[in-house]
């Protein structure tokens, strides 16, 4: 997890 | 994943593969904004840090690492390889106008206060304007446009719109909403619109495109 938002995008 | 971002993503790696192609075989970054490429590798280098604290998906891994080496080597052929082709007379917009805001902006307005939220949230700012020096020097160098750097400018920006239907997609069908990527992404789209609208009105005609300075 970064931070508390999980970018999972490009 | 939806179609929406697996179409936006290759469409995002061939505008990539297009202009690095284009720089390679003519051995000339004529018409090319080294500012914008700059910004570019930026909004890579700022935003795939966690490529090594957090592991999503091969593909995911992959498709960063290529994005970061490509915007990396377009900038060495640039700046360096092809150097003596750049046309800075003509790629004179004030990046600093554009980086300095944003960074601020970053600081201000992001999801979390910790140094890897703020440079993805500086990243996606950056990306929104990243295309502008590109543009104005269009603009500028007597509005003609190599037909290549549009089909480059054209698949960049189908991209991000492309990007807005994950977003729509994804909220709809799993309640994902990141307020900051969609507005960064839709200032985006909007500043391709004008470019959009004489990319399909000449270039689709087999004309040349030209902005109007």
């Amino acid at each position: 997890r970064v931070g508390i938002y999980m970018h999972d995008e490009l | 994943m939806n179609i929406f971002r697996l179409v936006g993503d290759l469409s995002h790696l061939a505008a990539l593969i297009i202009l690095l192609l284009k720089i390679w075989k003519s051995r000339s970054c004529a018409g090319v904004s080294g500012k914008s490429q700059i910004m570019f590798a930026m909004v890579y280098m700022t935003r795939y840090l966690d490529l090594f604290t957090t592991f999503v998906s091969v593909y995911n891994s992959v498709m960063k690492v290529v994005f970061l080496l490509f915007s990396f080597v377009t900038v060495y052929l640039i700046y360096f390889k092809f150097k003596a082709t750049y046309d800075g007379n003509h790629d004179t917009f004030r990046v600093e106008f554009l980086v300095v805001p944003v960074a601020g902006l970053a600081v201000l307005v992001n999801h979390e206060f910790s140094f890897l939220e703020i440079l993805w949230t500086f990243s996606i700012y950056l990306e929104s304007v990243a295309i502008l020096p590109q543009l104005f020097m269009i603009s500028k160098t007597g509005c003609e446009a190599e037909t290549i750097t549009s089909h480059y400018l054209f698949a960049l920006g189908i991209y991000r719109a492309l990007y807005i239907a994950n977003w729509i997609f994804r909220y709809y069908m799993e309640g994902f909403f990141d307020f900051i990527a969609i507005v960064a992404g839709c200032v985006q789209t909007i500043l391709y619109c004008d470019f959009f609208y004489l990319y399909v009105t000449k270039v689709w005609k087999g004309k040349r495109l030209t902005i109007p300075a």
